[in-house]
């Protein structure tokens, strides 16, 4: 791991007797690599090595007992503080209805993470209301009922003729008789280069008032994370961000460069298909896991 | 971009953020940039128009790879597979609607029996391609619904199968077992039946792309690669490091969510749009 190769380069840097700044770089290339080889974004990589090399040469580490040591320790320290801020969850709106919307690209989990989301708030004894606005996808409205459904949760829907943000003005006019707490909108995946798709994201949220706008993103995904975050966040506005399939094994150096680039908290992370899998994010387990 | 004249530091290092950004990965890009300061140390790179046509070079030889030739059987039965997401169903549907065009008998398994409105998903498809479906109900075995098919498939004459497969993470033990009997479950269906397992990768994905095809081949033993939504920003870059170790080729490409969105794959398409 890369407390052990970077105690090992320090042991064989200092045979050599006094510690230089070139033999940080040395160190700090293996750095590079490991967050490289973890998914984080290029850029983001060299302005994190940039940061920590300031860092280093500022906490005199060359001439510490244990350079590499504290290496790792600003290494850590600068991960948890850019994944960081403190456990975020969805603003309750406190004198009308909470909207919150779902979006991301095609197959990254928004559907199922609705379904968590409601799931959650439910056993916190909250009225929900699930709307199905994806009119694309193939049984994409049958998904989210039969979600609803496992866990008694309304799914409001106007089948796939009608246009998501009249949908969801419609689901407001639907929910506020019944004491609805919090409406979740599930939309269909999109790519943010998809100029038509992207204005309707927008129009829902010109026609209605969004609380939270929640963007979801495939821990594995790879460098592309980064543009995807920045036009979602440019052409809508988001709110936050929510990593699934954090089950797997992809190391998730996404989230670094997403929360980077777009400075929005990490609200959830999903962490497998069934339901009740939805919890919350750490920033310090999310470090040491993209660290490998 | 690399439009210098000469080959520099600048140029390298142009090149590195090239290919990490289009998630070629750390090993090749590195090797490849080794490989191109020792040419040009020979002269025999001058300026970055050689760089360029040197590096899609080395990346044909890394794609273009000896596939064995599979007999063909009727029917010919493909089994697709992937992690959760990336376009496994979507893909059989644009492959049905490939075969259907070709005038063949299509059969569509509904082998995912775990997610919600898995089959229903399926079964559109099925309907759009005028394909022939197989289907239990959901969290019925799925093992037992594509064995089934196979009977099925076999006795209506059918010329192409697709079996439609859950999603599922690669490092889920049971779940990858479960490939495992699949396979079992077809040859016992049939024992002469040649099965093709294409492994559906999302070309968004990056460095885990290759544990998931190590995997992958591991358990199931790939044929073939099927590269999806490549019609966003992402490169696909994963395609090498999986494709010079695995020694698998890429043989579809997915451009969209309609019926028509499938290509061939074709490297050097694939190489040039790297670079643009
Ligand atoms: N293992 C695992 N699978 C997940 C997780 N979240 C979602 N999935 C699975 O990922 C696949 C895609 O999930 P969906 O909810 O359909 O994704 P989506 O974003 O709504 O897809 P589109 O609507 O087509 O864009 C399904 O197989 C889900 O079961 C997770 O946290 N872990
Ligand atoms: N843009 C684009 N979207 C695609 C492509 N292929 C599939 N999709 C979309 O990706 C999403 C997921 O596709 P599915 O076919 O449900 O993926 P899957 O692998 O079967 O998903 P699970 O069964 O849940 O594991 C859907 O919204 C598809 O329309 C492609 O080539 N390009
Ligand atoms: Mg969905
Ligand atoms: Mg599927």
């Amino acid at each position: 791991n890369l407390t052990e190769k970077l105690g090992d380069i320090f042991d064989k840097l200092k045979g050599k007797g006094k510690l230089t700044e070139k033999d940080l770089d040395i160190t700090l290339r293996e750095v590079k690599l490991v967050l490289l080889g973890a998914d984080v974004n290029f850029k983001v990589v060299k302005d994190f090595i940039k940061n920590v090399k300031e860092k280093s040469l500022g906490s005199e580490i060359l001439k510490s007992l244990s350079p590499g040591h504290q290496v790792i320790k600003i290494v850590n320290e600068e991960l948890v503080d850019i994944l960081g801020g403190e456990n975020e969850k969805i603003i309750f709106n406190s004198n009308r209805v909470t909207k919150i919307m779902l979006v991301g690209l095609q197959g990254s989990g928004k559907t199922t993470t609705c379904a968590k989301i409601a799931y959650n708030y439910k056993a916190q004894n909250k009225k929900i209301l699930l709307v199905a606005a994806d009119i694309y996808r193939p049984a994409a409205i049958k998904q989210l009922k039969v979600l609803g459904d496992s866990i008694g949760v309304e799914v409001f829907s106007m089948g796939d003729k009608e246009e998501p943000w009249k949908i969801l003005k419609a689901a407001e006019e639907y929910a506020v008789p019944k004491g609805i707490d919090l409406i979740i909108l599930d939309t269909a995946g999109r790519l943010h280069i998809d100029e038509n798709l992207m204005e309707e994201l927008s129009l829902i949220k010109q026609n209605n008032i969004v609380d939270e706008t929640l963007l979801v993103v495939d821990a594995m995904t790879g460098q592309d994370a980064v543009n995807v975050a920045d036009k979602f966040n440019e052409k809508i506005g988001l709110s936050g961000l929510i990593l699934t399939k954090l089950d797997g094994d992809a190391r998730g150096g996404a989230a670094l460069s997403i929360k980077k680039v777009t400075g929005k908290p990490i609200k959830y992370i999903g962490v497998g298909e069934k339901i009740n899998q939805l919890e919350s994010f750490y920033p310090d387990r999310m470090a040491s896991r993209i660290l490998g | 971009i690399l439009n210098f004249g000469e080959i520099d530091a600048d140029t390298l290092e142009e090149l590195e953020e090239l290919f990490i950004q289009s998630d070629i990965g750390t090993n090749i890009t590195f090797d490849l940039i080794e490989k191109i300061e020792k040419q040009s140390i020979l002269g025999k790179l001058k300026n970055s128009d050689e760089v360029i046509s040197f590096l899609k070079k080395e990346f044909i030889k890394t794609l273009e790879i000896e596939t064995r030739e599979k007999k063909s059987t009727k029917p010919s039965v493909t089994l697709v597979v992937g992690v959760n997401g990336v376009g496994k169903t979507t893909t059989i549907g644009k492959l049905a609607h490939h075969l259907k065009k070709g005038g063949s008998k299509v059969m569509m398994i509904a082998g995912d029996t775990f997610r919600a409105a898995a089959i229903e998903q399926l079964e559109i498809w099925a309907k759009r391609t005028d394909s022939v479906i197989v289907k239990h109900n959901e969290g019925a075995d799925s093992a037992s619904v594509v064995f089934d098919g196979i009977n099925s498939g076999i006795s209506k004459n059918m010329d192409f199968i697709l079996i439609d497969t859950a999603g599922r993470l690669h490092n889920k033990v049971n779940l990858m077992k479960e490939l495992e009997k699949i396979k079992n479950v077809i040859k016992k269906a049939n024992d002469n039946i040649e099965i093709e397992t294409l492994l559906v990768i999302d070309s968004t994905s990056g460095q885990n792309g290759l544990i998931q095809a190590r995997s992958f081949k591991q358990v199931v033993d790939i044929d073939g690669i099927i590269l999806t939504k490549l019609d966003g920003t992402a490169k696909g870059g994963i395609i090498f490091p999986i494709v010079s170790e695995l020694k698998v080729p890429v043989v579809f490409i997915g451009v969209g969510e309609g019926v028509d969105d499938l290509r061939f794959f074709d490297s050097e398409d694939f190489i040039s749009a790297l670079f643009d």
